[in-house]
């Protein structure tokens, strides 16, 4: 038996829009823990992480480990029909080959199930070590897609280059190149609108900008972004969700030439 | 084109 209410029910239609077009299937993992997802994109260059923590429910129970395999298309059509006020709980009972998405009004005065069909999805599963990362850049989450934004009109990858002075986002393509630098601001108003930078030792890396506007999906999600880079490793685009957990993409890095 | 690494040569399938 498994049963989640999400009073904030608007922070679940987020995680689908933010997550739907870099994948297709997924299972959704439930256990003591939280609700959990890990999917790879379908040329295995991204993957997604999503951790939604037990605590940040208001009602979580979760009687055994549960594994539900959905298409997320489906899930987004479901989730689109819950008012943005609505407590969603999410109910599946063990052995069932559905799950059921039950939508609750603020005042109560409408409640509505809907019942998905589940499917069997073959998923592969990466394990992902904690690492050290050579620099950490936080920037408003809403600056970095209008950055990736701006840069896919130019070209098909973005160079980010971290060094003393700033983290450095550049493309070249037919028409032209574009360089945009983001220094070190911690003098803002408000501590969501600074970019902090952390480096251990400058680095570099190319990646492909479609991806990188795909992970843009998840900026209503969280005002910040945290981008975290290794000359050997992935990068990872963290979005927090507040006091809930986090979504992670990883991407593969274009081999330099 | 610089070519594209997949996400299976830095971490293992588990």
């Amino acid at each position: 038996m498994l049963e989640l209410r999400l009073v904030q029910g608007s922070l679940l239609k987020k995680v689908l829009e933010a997550i739907r077009e870099l994948v297709t299937d997924a299972n959704f993992d439930c256990s003591a823990t939280g609700f959990s997802l890990q999917a790879m994109d379908s040329s295995h260059v991204a993957l997604v992480a999503l951790l939604l923590r037990s605590e940040g429910f208001e009602h979580y129970r979760c009687d055994r480990n549960l594994s539900m395999g959905m298409n997320l298309n489906n899930v987004s059509k479901m989730l689109r029909c819950a008012g943005n006020n609505d407590i969603i709980t999410v109910k599946a009972d063990d052995g069932s080959d559905t799950v059921t998405f039950m939508f609750e009004s603020p005042n109560q005065d409408k409640i509505a199930d809907f019942e998905m069909k589940l499917m069997d999805i073959d998923s592969e599963h990466l394990g992902i070590p904690d690492a050290e990362y050579q620099a950490i850049v936080r920037m408003p989450s809403s600056e970095f897609a209008r950055i990736c934004k701006d840069l896919s009109s130019i070209g098909d990858t973005v160079i980010i280059s971290v060094t003393k002075e700033g983290v450095k986002f550049s493309t070249a393509g037919d028409i032209g190149t574009a360089n945009i630098v983001c220094r070190q601001n911690k003098t803002v108003d408000k501590p969501e609108e600074a970019t902090i930078i952390e480096m251990q030792e400058p680095v570099s890396l190319t990646f492909a900008l479609r991806y990188m506007n795909s992970f843009t999906k998840a900026t209503p999600l969280s005002e910040t972004v945290t981008i975290s880079l290794s000359s050997d490793l992935p990068v990872v685009v963290e979005y927090k969700i507040a006091e809930m957990g986090y979504i992670r993409f990883y991407l593969a890095p274009k081999i330099e030439e | 084109k610089q070519p594209q690494q997949a996400l299976s040569s830095f971490y293992p399938s588990v």
